[in-house]
């Protein structure tokens, strides 16, 4: 689940 | 950054003498990218990817800010009020209706980054409107643009990749960035077809 992650592109 | 850097090279008061500004740049559209870089990059400080990442956001919001103001304070003589028209609220208000309805997280910063990603989307269609309404593009704002539009078409290879081998996709980038790769490719066949040949793209009247 990407929110879980911290956005990591630009 | 190539098409950003571009932008503000060419507008810089040394590089060129103020008559030089290149028009036919959409300030709505600098605006709206602004907006978008400020939004997606508010973790500049708290989320640390790498020197890369950050000296990238850092740049970005730097350029765009300065493109900004060269254009519409500085040089506010040359910019070409009658040809950017599009109403940017028409833009706004949708993005941020639906960055509240759909999104990964309810939080302010997840929110604004959802916003930014999708006026990301739409931020370049007061450009491409302004280029319909003059009916041309500079050769230099086609380079811009291409690269512009470029770096967003990279991006789906980039998500395809991380997809197979990461097992990592993040559908509202992806939806996102598909929309805004689509909305360029109209100008992509004419800047093959046309710019790559040394003509100036000419819209039909």
């Amino acid at each position: 689940d990407p929110s879980k992650e911290e956005h990591d592109e630009l | 950054a190539a098409g950003i850097g571009l932008l503000v090279g060419m507008n810089c008061p040394k590089a060129v003498k103020p008559r030089d500004v290149i028009t036919g740049i959409s300030g709505r559209s600098q605006i709206l990218f602004l907006v978008t870089y400020v939004a997606r990059y508010l973790d500049l400080l708290t989320n640390f990817v790498s020197v890369y990442n950050t000296a990238m956001k850092v740049f970005f919001i730097a350029a765009s800010a300065a493109t900004v103001y060269l254009m519409l304070f500085k040089f506010k003589a040359t910019y070409d009020h009658n040809h950017d028209t599009l109403r940017v609220e028409f833009l706004i208000a949708p993005c941020a209706l639906l960055a509240l309805v759909v999104n990964h997280d309810f939080t302010p910063l997840e929110i604004l980054w959802t916003f930014s990603i999708y006026l990301e989307s739409v931020a370049i269609l007061p450009q491409l409107f302004m280029v319909s309404k003059t009916g041309e593009a500079e050769t230099i704002t086609s380079h811009y643009l291409f690269a512009l539009g470029s770096y967003r078409a990279l991006y789906i290879l980039n998500w395809i990749y991380r997809y197979y081998f990461d097992n990592f996709f993040d559908l509202i980038a992806i939806v996102a960035g598909v929309v805004q790769t689509v909305l360029y490719c109209d100008f992509f066949y004419l800047y093959i077809t046309k710019v790559l040949k040394g003509k100036k793209i000419v819209l039909p009247a």
